[in-house]
């Protein structure tokens, strides 16, 4: 694992943070709740929470989806190149290309599309960069640069729990290990409300 | 696009299609070695700085394999487990072609990944023992 120079964090006093959407994108309950479960990944091994706020103003993550130069700097470049980018803490910004391919619910792998992304793959890997880590050699874990398409993969390895941790310390329920879950199990239960 | 299921992709996506993806036309440099000038490579130096492995210290880049592009690829190379060669080998260039985060690997000339370890365990991706 590795931190942003200067290893930013959120600070000890927000633990609790809220998350917000872009209103224009009008996003369904279904591609919200995908959001949620990827962040719930990182809660359950640190003491941070995290809530959806209607109000994208006073979130302190805010979450868009937008297309080509969208005014940070960092351009996003259609279908596939770039996926998504995240700022380090406490920016809260999350912004992914709106012109991939995202699949949100389903067996990405199965998916006769060659750009096909699963969304909540790249959820996951860039809420880790906005509590503060960078980028991990480790290629099995959450944090590894590349994403291929057609293919998922939510679960932290033990190399993002190390990071992760280090920065905010564990889950007081945390047991050490994550419970694997198959695909078709997490989807069953990250439909429904959030 | 946001498709609720795999099943939702719209009849414009056939899935025999071919597309270019913006990084798709850099497998063209398989062989290309130090020394070597062609045309384009100024956009793989242009995806090297973006990721931090180039710093930027002039508007336009050159076509040239120089120096800094081969030190580029030797710091990428090792941070992505690759064989530590200098060179656009086929290994690394399937390696630069895949969809990734936006995000640098690289920020201000710091990284923890690989190349920002002890040179003992990056050149080799091993501790070095002896047995005694």
């Amino acid at each position: 694992y590795s931190f942003f120079p200067g290893t930013p964090r959120w600070p000890a006093n927000r633990r609790d943070l809220t998350y917000g959407f872009l209103p224009g994108n009008e996003l369904t309950d279904e591609i919200k709740a995908v959001f949620s479960s990827a962040f719930q990944k990182w809660s359950a091994v640190t003491p941070l929470t995290f809530s959806q706020t209607d109000s994208l103003l006073t979130a302190d993550i805010k979450i868009g989806f937008y297309s080509g130069d969208h005014g940070d700097g960092e351009p996003f470049d259609g279908v596939l190149g770039t996926l998504a980018h995240a700022f380090s803490p406490p920016s809260g910004r999350f912004h992914l290309d709106a012109d991939e391919n995202w699949i949100v619910s389903g067996d990405v792998m199965r998916s006769a599309v060659p750009s096909a992304v699963d969304l909540e793959t790249v959820a996951v890997h860039e809420i880790g960069h906005l509590l503060g880590l960078g980028h991990s050699s480790v290629e099995d874990a959450i944090m590894y640069p590349t994403i291929t398409s057609r293919t998922r993969k939510v679960e932290l390895a033990n190399d993002d729990i190390e990071g992760i941790q280090w920065l905010y310390g564990s889950n007081p329920n945390y047991n050490g290990s994550t419970t694997p879950t198959s695909t078709t199990e997490e989807r069953e239960t990250s439909g429904g409300e959030i | 696009s946001l498709f609720p299921n795999i099943t939702a992709n719209p009849p414009w996506l056939h899935p025999n299609a071919t597309f270019l993806a913006p990084w798709d036309a850099f497998i063209k440099f398989a062989g290309c070695h130090s020394g070597e000038t062609r045309h384009g490579l100024s956009k793989l130096k242009h995806y090297f700085s973006n990721f931090g492995y180039i710093p930027i210290t002039a508007p336009n880049f050159s076509d040239d394999f120089d120096d800094e592009l081969e030190k580029a690829l030797k710091t990428y190379q090792q941070n992505f487990n690759l064989n530590v060669t200098g060179q656009l080998d086929d290994q690394t260039l399937q390696q630069i072609v895949k969809p990734r985060c936006g995000n640098a690997d690289i920020v201000n000339g710091t990284t923890s990944m690989n190349s920002g370890k002890s040179p003992s365990f990056h050149t080799t991706g091993h501790f070095h023992t002896t047995g005694h």
